[in-house]
């Protein structure tokens, strides 16, 4: 079945989680990226921590695990 | 599990207050979940708590909403649940919960504060989050009775490899304690399944409170606990099969049986065996499977299997036979079947026979991980 895009709300919620739990950072510097955005690595990262495909990108799978409630804490360390 | 690095209390003897309490509960109702929230990590290691009413504590736990005080706003009902900080001075290793939040005592109304307070309180000893489904310290909240919560293995190897074990507790060998739960390894070629059933496509094999959830286009499957899919739908399933029919995954435990439509369950179930036409004698299946080709379903029960026409809802005459009859070679216990691509692949402990249903021969022996990858 075609994977329906995420929504603008999905979009917006996956911002907030990435930020909040996986130290997703406004993007400085040149706009011009090679490889993978920040925002995409940070999908990556988030993917494998939930053992989920690993795509980089806001697949269904992986909004409906980031709209579970749960606890406050990053999964990523950031230090104190 | 993971750790805050080096971020630990220079003590075991640790104090925590309660600061304010929530309007969901009574507040002895959230001293006593807050207790055995602490308790629970104080039987596994060498960490005492003590309860200070006044002054700052070690663990200062409150209740707050949106904003609070820290550079953490809560974010409203749902989502976010609570938060905590890991050992040191100040705000170290205290614990907030979001009032937003319905926070409940026994039952799993809203979010149940005893299992928040122990998953918030490893991170206040020193835990980060586990990757385990299984573990206490998975961020996702997953709801388990408090009753019968054993803290799992995992969180005692996370706890432990900080603090070292419960000095207190003799391991007398002659009355072990219960034994941690544990998350099954697909990787476990001693892996029995309690039951395995495709869905649209889809397949899944239930372990303990467990399922993997195997989708085509995920190599990996997906380990998931069943009661964050399915409150309702018990622990340790006897079996489960998809109807092409009714389109419906059906679950059985002991006497009874569940549907699903889709990740829904359906309504009016659980339903009793003797519903499908099971004489009362089965108090429970063993495994179970939807033949496409003759369009019947089939329960194992020990060492029988019945036929069932799912049209007529009512079994087939000549039945129950025995499973060697039906399936030539099969002498041991089927503990779950599933039919894929016209085959019938029987589970019988960590082995799985597939079956030729035109020729009722057995073609090959596999073992779990034909399907489920390691």
């Amino acid at each position: 079945l075609p994977i329906s895009p995420p929504t603008e709300e999905d979009e917006a919620l996956a911002e907030t989680y990435l930020k909040s739990f996986y130290n997703l950072t406004e993007e400085t510097g040149p706009s011009v990226r090679r490889g993978p955005s920040q925002r995409s690595r940070k999908v990556s990262e988030m993917q494998k921590f939930f053992g989920l495909k690993v795509t980089g990108s806001l697949d269904t799978e992986t909004v409906t695990m980031m709209k579970k409630p749960r606890c406050g804490v990053p999964d990523v360390h950031l230090g104190r | 599990f993971s750790t805050f690095d080096n971020l630990k209390w220079q003590t075991n003897q640790l104090t925590y207050r309660i600061e304010n309490y929530t309007p969901d509960m009574s507040e002895a109702e959230v001293d006593d979940s807050l207790e055995r929230a602490l308790q629970v990590w104080a039987k596994v290691s060498p960490l005492r708590f003590t309860r200070i009413y006044s002054g700052t504590a070690d663990i200062m736990i409150s209740f707050g909403s949106r904003d609070h005080g820290d550079f953490y706003p809560f974010d409203g009902p749902d989502g976010t649940l609570a938060h905590a900080f890991a050992p040191g001075a100040n705000i170290g290793g205290d614990a907030h919960f979001d009032d937003d939040e319905d926070f409940s005592f026994s039952s799993n109304r809203g979010y149940n504060l005893f299992l928040v307070a122990a998953h918030e309180l490893g991170h206040s000893l020193g835990l980060s989050h586990s990757n385990d489904p299984g573990a206490l310290m998975y961020p996702i909240y997953s709801y388990t009775d408090p009753r019968t919560f054993l803290l799992p293995r995992d969180d005692i190897n996370g706890i432990q490899s900080i603090y070292g074990s419960n000095p207190d507790v003799d391991p007398n060998p002659d009355k072990p304690g219960p034994t941690p739960p544990s998350t099954p390894d697909a990787c476990d070629p001693t892996l029995v399944l309690d039951a395995v059933a495709t869905l649209r496509g889809e397949k899944m094999f239930f372990k303990g409170r467990f399922f993997w959830r195997s989708y085509s286009q995920n190599s990996q499957p997906e380990l998931n606990i069943i009661k964050t899919f399915w409150p309702e739908i018990p622990d340790n399933v006897d079996a489960a099969y998809e109807s092409l029919l009714s389109d419906n995954v059906y679950i059985f435990k002991d006497r009874q049986v569940w549907a699903l439509s889709g990740y829904d369950v359906v309504p009016g179930y659980p339903k009793n065996l003797q519903n499908l036409g099971l004489p009362n004698t089965v108090k429970k299946v063993d495994a179970a499977l939807y033949n496409e080709n003759s369009g019947k379903t089939l329960f194992f029960v020990g060492e029988y299997y019945y036929s069932y026409d799912e049209e007529k809802k009512k079994m087939d005459r000549g039945f129950p036979k025995r499973v060697d009859e039906g399936f030539p070679g099969m002498t041991s216990k089927v503990t779950a079947a599933l039919q894929v691509q016209g085959n019938t692949y029987l589970f019988s402990g960590p082995n799985v026979f597939e079956y030729n249903m035109r020729t009722k021969r057995q073609s090959r022996v596999l073992g779990n991980s034909y399907f489920l990858p390691c």
